[in-house]
């Protein structure tokens, strides 16, 4: 388990944005 | 996966990277708090882009964020190999 602060989950939220992003530019 | 959220594995990938940075980091919080901040100024951006139909000129490329983070994580190549990972045009 993670011990994430609201920062980190924030940080999580902007980098599996970006991860669909991609995932969107190369479809 | 609907193109518009994340899939689980992205959220996944998101997830144990996050993690891997702040243990990486554990001794200098300052560098794991300046990768979230380069994070939170990116994704401002794109909306604020998103906001101003896309003003040309304006927000932060993704080649911006990945040289600041490249300054950040100097010496941790898989770091920021995994970081180029996520990025739209890497």
């Amino acid at each position: 388990s993670y011990d994430f602060t609201p920062l980190d989950s924030s940080a999580v939220y902007v980098l599996s944005s970006m991860a669909r992003q991609r995932r969107a530019s190369l479809s | 996966c609907p193109a518009s959220d994340p899939s689980p594995v992205e959220f996944d990938s998101a997830i144990s990277y996050v993690n891997k940075i702040k243990n990486r980091f554990l001794d200098h919080p300052e560098i794991y708090r300046s990768f979230l901040e380069i994070l939170h100024t990116y994704q401002k951006e794109q909306l604020d882009v998103k906001e101003s139909r896309g003003r040309p000129g304006s927000g932060m490329t993704e080649d911006e964020v990945f040289s600041k983070v490249a300054s950040l994580f100097k010496g941790q190549e898989d770091l920021l190999s995994e970081f180029g990972q996520f990025l739209p045009d890497a």
